[in-house]
């Protein structure tokens, strides 16, 4: 089911080039 | 005839953007500690593809993707933002002071600044329909999912009627601080609870420091 609800700044702040804990792993 | 020779392994190691911890320390949510563990992973990503101490775009990129050819919107963007005196690569103090924005005791409102700034792709001070469909397009892109276009402007609309409460089409910055406030998870990202243990991950350089002095 699309996520027609959820709000598009949501969405975005899912991506994985927001996601700077990768940089800490080993 | 006697040569001084410092062997301590913090000359050693500094790269060509390196600053003083004390300073950095004084400016950002870190101790001095944490900055030298900071510098630990510093000197790890600035040398992982072009051996020159200084973060470039593939670097930060296989840091993030494992993969240096990874095209991405989001991390182009954090690259930018952290290259403050946009010269391509990204320093040593460039790197403490934005990781700094990403602590937990860090200003709320540094990370709502912050993220609007992420946000608005072309630095108009804005944040417009057109960049927030990008955006949205972007990551659907990255995830491999698929939503039709009717439903993409549906989504970008109705995030538009509840955000831009001016009605003029485009989010400016109070009305992003005011968004957020009412949906503060969005700023989720804008914290990494990992900076706190900073130490524990990158334990080497203050063990070693504290061996040799």
């Amino acid at each position: 089911v699309a996520p027609v609800t959820m709000n598009a700044f949501e969405l975005i702040s899912k991506s994985q080039g927001l996601n700077l804990s990768s940089l800490f792993e080993k | 005839m006697g040569c001084v020779c410092s062997t301590s392994s913090s000359e050693k190691v500094k790269t060509p953007g390196y600053e003083d911890p004390t300073i950095l320390a004084s400016e950002t949510p870190f101790t001095v500690s944490e900055v030298d563990a900071l510098y630990e992973l510093y000197l790890k990503l600035s040398n992982s593809i072009i051996e020159d101490g200084l973060i470039h775009k593939e670097e930060f990129q296989l840091a993030l993707f494992r993969n240096k050819n990874e095209k991405n919107l989001f991390a182009d963007r954090i690259f930018d933002l952290f290259d403050v005196k946009r010269n391509g690569v990204i320093e040593f103090g460039e790197f403490v002071r934005s990781l700094g924005v990403f602590h937990p005791n860090a200003a709320l409102e540094d990370k709502i600044a912050f993220a609007f700034r992420l946000y608005d792709l072309r630095q108009t001070g804005y944040i417009e329909k057109q960049e927030l469909k990008e955006m949205v397009l972007a990551l659907l892109h990255e995830s491999d999912l698929y939503l039709s276009d009717e439903m993409i402007e549906s989504i970008v609309d109705k995030t538009f009627e509840d955000a831009d409460t001016k009605e003029d089409g485009r989010i400016d910055e109070d009305e992003w601080k005011a968004f957020v406030s009412q949906h503060p998870s969005l700023i989720k990202n804008m914290t990494l609870p990992y900076l706190k243990d900073i130490t524990l991950a990158f334990p080497s350089f203050i063990a070693r420091t504290e061996v040799e002095d």
